[in-house]
């Protein structure tokens, strides 16, 4: 590792910063949740703790920007470099600046969160497959109203999730006019307008009437970005593409490649490159601002780049889902601050100190019922604030209020609550307890007197094997082997020690199987493993599952629902749940009866 | 049946960097991250060689003392823009 000339270091333990603005690539609470996570990758090996505060006066001021920023080092536009840090010290030490030109996200491509449909806010996955096609953006088919959408899964055709794409026609953000949409055409200084406008603004944010006449009625909010379409670098950042547009007397309804050398993705702005020659780069998987912030916040700690090409604090961009600290990393900021005083942290009786990763999910209240062809209802959002004629007072670059801060705090955020969750990935008794699981995180839920909940924890902190998304789990009370199950895979963990990886076939159980959607251990060793319609008797001690061909579910449990998405024993009773509600089977007296019917938040969690 | 077409490539306006060879890629490169201070490079090969060399071993590749393509493709890797040398 190195350090900068001096062994510059911060010589307090409690850091400050300050996000000043942000990009428009990412929702604002993915960007806070990001530098958060990237300052804890830090507090984690160090006495160091990070709290985030309003002002210039903060330890490290975090700042988006392109080309020439003020410091004079200017950016290059898209790629190359992507952000850089000064060392501690006062003054524009420390602080962190990162190129707005890059298309900034989470790693694996741009970040849509979605509004209504049925996936409860989850963000688009891109690409999807809807009616044999693939969309890498957003896109209005199979819609009259010509409201944007995405599937949130990659293939709509068979899952059916969808929500709404960000869209002026939906709704505004802050302005003073409760995010309503945009009305167009509407009436500014005389003259009509029927698309978003920079006009009267010089801070380049785009906004619209809500009302027909902004002169009459000075009703007004920002339109939001569309990040699935905007394009990066080239000579129009921040704008769309627009399709089709003409590109050597060729039309193109897509983004393309062609006419480069190195295999990248553009769009022309306007509808004939060959004649206006305006362009960008379509969005890529763009670059991880959690990784990136990560090692720019080593350098405002006092490090300095180092030759280990796998340690976080190495010069070149690498994307990893894996803790980004190396053990040569770890060495470089010990040696500037120490390590970590407490004993090793211990799992939060109430709420992690983490933010979540994701955007707040809230999920759906049953089968969709909203489907791509019907309107949906706005919601109100946003602040209200000032008009665009003036300069804003509080300007949509403003940061929020209220942020994490290092000290665990009660939790405002409703993703949270487990009493939110409607459809969850898994659930399962493990020691007498019941765990719930949703993308990623879990939650322990003991019933009887006193209902107490615990979490959410994240899954990896508890078995790091497993993947984000889990399809069953249980646990098989003789060998207290814990069997988790996702796709086509299957993890056993026995205490902290895991098996696998491996694939279904492992267990005998035949390709087509796609996944197991549930497991009902029956004690001496055997258990019964679910995947849609059928099960099989599965033999825990040999790992294989019986060589006779699955039985059909509904002829050992006659009226339970077909198309389940989870089956878990709990107190010696076997639940069948389908979308939020479950039906409890007493398999005791051998007739398997459901013997009751409810909700899973409201009936087993006894949620209010 | 259908013939490939020769690809067309075009300069795009407001790119300039496609428009740079190795070697003044490899000099800017070398210039912006502290390899080489401006009143040093005496724009002769022993010092691009040497410049090169120091850049190989400290993003430890190879260590040629040539432009070559493992190096040129460290210099077109998306990177941080602290300086590697110097601070």
């Amino acid at each position: 590792f190195q350090t900068f000339e001096g062994d510059l270091r911060w010589h307090h333990r409690n850091i400050t910063y300050w996000i000043q603005n942000y990009s428009e690539d990412l929702p604002r609470d993915v960007i806070d949740d990001a530098f958060a996570r990237a300052f804890a990758v830090w507090s984690a090996v160090t006495p160091l703790t990070f709290t985030r505060v309003n002002g210039l006066e903060a330890d490290i001021v975090i700042q988006f920007g392109v080309q020439e920023h003020g410091d004079g080092y200017p950016f290059d536009g898209k790629d190359g470099l992507l952000a850089h840090a000064f060392p501690p010290g006062r003054g524009i030490q420390g602080d962190a600046h990162f190129d707005d030109d890059e298309l900034w996200t989470l790693g694996k491509g741009v970040v849509v969160p979605t509004r209504f449909g049925n996936a409860g806010g989850a963000s688009c996955h891109f690409p999807f497959s809807f009616d044999g096609r693939s969309y890498s953006a957003c896109t209005t088919d199979g819609r009259s109203d010509d409201l944007l959408w995405c599937s949130t899964t990659a293939d709509f055709d068979s899952d059916r999730l969808f929500g709404f794409c960000p869209s002026e026609r939906l709704y505004t953000e802050h302005g003073n006019a409760d995010g309503e949409p945009c009305v167009f055409p509407f009436t500014f200084e005389g003259r009509s307008y029927s698309a978003c406008t920079t006009d009267g603004r010089s801070d380049g944010y785009r906004w619209c009437a809500t009302t027909a006449s902004y002169d009459q009625d000075k009703l007004y909010g920002f339109c939001p970005t569309r990040v699935d379409s905007t394009v990066n670098g080239g000579n129009s950042a921040g704008e769309q593409c627009v399709f089709p547009f003409v590109f050597l007397g060729k039309e193109y309804s897509s983004c393309t490649r062609e006419g480069r050398s190195d295999g990248r993705l553009w769009c022309a702005t306007t509808s004939d490159f060959d004649r206006d020659k305006k362009w960008g780069f379509c969005p890529d998987q763009g670059y991880s601002l959690f990784l990136v912030a990560a090692h720019e916040f080593g350098h405002a700690l006092g490090l300095d780049h180092t030759s280990v090409p796998e340690a976080l604090m190495y010069p070149m961009y690498r994307y990893t889902e894996e803790p980004p600290l190396h053990e040569d990393d770890v060495k470089g900021i010990q040696h500037l601050y120490g390590g970590r005083p407490n004993p090793e942290p211990q799992p939060p009786t109430t709420t992690p100190a983490t933010k979540p990763t994701a955007p707040p999910v809230v999920c759906t209240t049953g089968p969709p019922t909203v489907r791509p062809s019907e309107r949906p209802t706005a919601g109100p959002t946003g602040p209200p604030s000032v008009s665009p004629t003036g300069p804003p007072s509080v300007s949509p670059t403003g940061p929020p209020t209220a942020g994490p801060s290092a000290a665990p705090t009660a939790s405002l955020d409703p993703s949270e609550d487990v009493c939110n969750v409607y459809i969850f990935d898994a659930i399962a008794e493990i020691g007498n307890r019941l765990h719930l699981f949703k993308d990623g995180r879990y939650w322990q839920f003991s019933g009887g007197q006193r209902r107490r909940v615990q979490g959410p924890f994240l899954i990896r902190d508890t078995w790091p094997a497993l993947p984000h998304k889990l399809d069953s789990a249980f646990e098989e009370p003789l060998t207290k082997k814990i069997f988790f199950f996702s796709g086509r895979q299957v993890w056993v963990y026995t205490g902290a020690s895991v098996l696998g990886p491996r694939r279904l076939d492992k267990l005998g159980l035949a390709p087509e199987v796609a996944q197991v959607t549930g497991a009902l251990p029956l004690g001496g060793g055997k258990a019964l493993l679910f995947s849609r319609q059928n099960f099989w008797r599965f033999d825990v001690k040999t790992q294989k599952v019986d060589s006779r061909s699955p039985s059909p579910v509904d002829q050992m449990f006659p009226g339970v629902p077909l198309n389940m998405h989870d089956i878990f024993q709990y107190r010696d009773k076997a639940y069948f749940c389908q979308d939020r509600f479950y039906w409890r089977v007493n398999t005791r007296n051998e007739v398997n009866q459901v013997d009751e019917v409810g909700y899973v938040t409201f009936d087993i969690l006894q949620c209010p | 049946g259908p013939r490939r077409h020769q690809p067309t490539y075009v300069v795009f306006p407001g790119e300039l960097r496609t428009s740079l060879t190795d070697t003044q890629l490899a000099e800017e490169y070398l210039y912006r991250y502290g390899y080489i201070k401006v009143a040093e490079f005496r724009n002769d090969n022993q010092s691009l060689s040497q410049a090169l060399r120091t850049l190989q071993k400290r993003l430890s590749l190879p260590e040629t003392g040539e432009l070559d393509s493992t190096t040129l493709e460290a210099m077109r890797a998306p990177r941080c823009g602290v300086p590697d040398v110097g601070g």
